[in-house]
């Protein structure tokens, strides 16, 4: 199963991840 | 005697040809994926081989939805407690899943598989993140992020989908004519862009999904359709793969404008629950393949939707 997550947001947002990382729920996915 | 061995040799002909085809063709692409981690231990990037149509066209004929649903039932049997802790540890040593944070540790408890992979975590097993805005809704595993770039969502890198067939068509808001693209139709707030995130969860990982941020649902839209494995190599192999396959995509809004989560369905993990959407029922032969069933949430008596919080619990996905 997988989760998609489409958003919009301005253009300074930044994702705190790397692709094939392992994530948790509750970690950060990104912010401004 | 020889009569009889004739007959034999008639019978058995077709299936050494389909064994050695079959085993033929699973040789070449072990080669091939051997041939490619080679390439990419020595750093050369290697583009995604995609399925050819008729690999796809073959794939889809397999009945999917018919034996994720079986998968399902088999696993609603409740199993006599002497073969749950044989049975779970197997999954648990196989799937690698740590029953330290699992909210029941005692596998005597769980009546059968299905209540297994149902299992709730401790509370304290995954503090929600209060510095970022958006935060992963379940466990697993990052397959690609970025910004979405001409109406195409990448499944991995270099593997794209449509947007416009993922989502489906843009009903659940004013139409917006005067906007060309369907990427433009759902940005709302000049100078904002459209992201996406798209996340694998393996069979061992935790299988609940919570909110990842503030936001308000205002819409639901179930496509019924494949359940064809999402693994990586899968999702690698198969353009528009998450556009064949069952999901539920709830679209509303957050502070930055438009937001959408979106749970994919898979073979073993066919259906999809969302705890506030008693209504939904996912891998259900009533529904055809290639239609979809809108929700709203919004009506006159609350304009606001389902109002979800970073972290609440959302839904959930179930075997078969």
């Amino acid at each position: 199963s997988t989760i998609v997550l489409i958003f919009e947001a301005p253009k300074d947002f930044n994702f705190n991840l790397k692709p094939g990382q392992k994530i948790h729920f509750g970690e950060a996915v990104g912010s401004l | 005697l020889h009569a009889a061995s004739t007959n034999l040799a008639v019978k058995v002909r077709p299936l050494y040809v389909l064994l050695g085809t079959g085993g033929g063709y699973a040789g070449y692409k072990q080669y091939e994926s051997y041939k490619d981690s080679r390439l990419e231990k020595l750093g050369i990037e290697i583009p995604p081989k995609l399925a050819q149509t008729w690999e796809v066209a073959l794939y889809k004929t397999v009945p999917t939805r018919l034996l994720s649903r079986a998968w399902g039932r088999l696993n609603q049997v409740e199993l006599p407690t002497w073969l749950r802790k044989p049975v779970y540890s197997l999954y648990i040593w196989t799937f690698g899943v740590n029953m330290k944070e699992a909210a029941v540790e005692d596998l005597h408890q769980y009546r059968n598989l299905s209540e297994f992979f149902r299992r709730k975590l401790k509370p304290q097993a995954r503090p929600v993140c209060d510095s970022h805005s958006v935060i992963s809704p379940s466990d697993g595993k990052i397959l690609h992020f970025g910004r979405v770039k001409n109406c195409e969502v990448e499944q991995v890198k270099g593997v794209t989908y449509s947007l416009e067939s993922f989502l489906g068509p843009q009903t659940w808001t004013e139409n917006q004519l005067q906007k060309t693209s369907f990427q433009d139709q759902l940005v709302t707030q000049d100078g904002n862009e459209l992201y996406h995130c798209v996340i694998y969860l393996a069979p061992g990982d935790y299988h609940c999904f919570h909110s990842p941020t503030d936001w308000n649902v205002h819409h639901r839209r179930h496509f019924p359709g494949s359940l064809m494995s999402v693994n990586p190599g899968v999702a690698k192999w198969i353009k528009e793969l998450f556009c064949y396959n069952e999901r539920v995509v709830l679209t509303g809004g957050w502070k930055h404008g438009f937001f959408s989560l979106t749970a994919v369905g898979a073979t073993n993990v066919g259906s999809i629950q969302i705890y506030f959407d008693r209504d939904l029922q996912t891998n259900s032969p009533r529904y055809s393949k290639g239609s979809y069933n809108d929700l709203s949430y919004i009506t006159n008596n609350n304009q606001d939707g389902i109002v979800m919080r970073k972290g609440d619990q959302l839904g959930e996905f179930n075997l078969g």
